[in-house]
């Protein structure tokens, strides 16, 4: 899970 | 935030404002197809899932549930309110032919085999084909209204835009998504025959019609 990124985008 | 991201997410806000303004200006969501419309509020609904568990900004938690409310309000309006009015006859694509093989594509293909991100998956993917039946209910009848185009036009070049911005992204904050990002230019690329009768017709003041 540490390459894991948050989903910011819409 | 950069101004792809931004032009795109207004360009997709503005879409859904004229989606909305054509069923309640003209009492009548003819020639919307409800199957696509079903499928965005799928969309927002598998996605945004995140509302709960983390917060990004304001900006991202007003838009989110700005989407997810107008879409269960075309609903709405569609299949509630102006139910008489809505074109069943033409809105003949099979939905099933396309949550199915994306559900499982979603399974199969994700960042991380967790039920968020499959969900999320999910969404990228049946965002990209999710106006399959409103463009086959166009190509059914021939034609839109002008004000349908242009609701069209507004959520096709929101998915451009954003190939911008991840083009932007990429270079200037080394992020890539790459299911965002193959997913949203199949997305594009769906629209690109509209666009060209959008820009041939639409702009020179004629109402969209199919060649026969």
């Amino acid at each position: 899970m540490e390459e894991e990124q948050e989903h910011d985008e819409l | 935030m950069n101004v792809f991201r931004l032009t795109g997410d207004i360009a997709h806000l503005l879409a859904i404002i004229l989606l909305l303004m054509k069923i309640w200006k003209t009492r009548s969501c003819a020639g919307v197809s409800g199957k696509s419309q079903m499928m965005f509020a799928l969309v927002f609904t598998t996605r945004y899932l995140d509302l709960i568990t983390n917060f990004i900004s304001l900006y991202n938690t007003t838009m989110k549930m700005i989407f997810i409310a107008s879409s269960y309000g075309t609903l709405y309006l569609m299949f509630l309110k102006f139910r008489a009015t809505y074109d069943s006859n033409h809105d003949t694509f099979r939905m099933e032919f396309l949550v199915v093989p994306v559900a499982g594509l979603s399974f199969l293909v994700n960042h991380d085999f967790s039920p968020l991100e499959i969900l999320w998956t999910f969404s990228i993917y049946l965002e990209s084909v999710a106006i399959l039946p409103q463009l086959f209910m166009i190509s059914k009848t021939g034609e839109a209204e002008t004000i349908t185009s242009h609701y069209l036009f507004a959520l096709g070049s929101y998915r451009a835009l954003y190939i911008l911005n991840w083009v932007y992204r990429f270079y200037f904050e080394g992020f890539f998504d790459l299911i965002a990002v193959v997913a949203g230019c199949v997305q594009t690329v769906l629209y690109c025959d509209f666009f060209y009768l959008y820009i041939t017709k639409v702009w020179k003041g004629k109402k969209l019609t199919l060649p026969a």
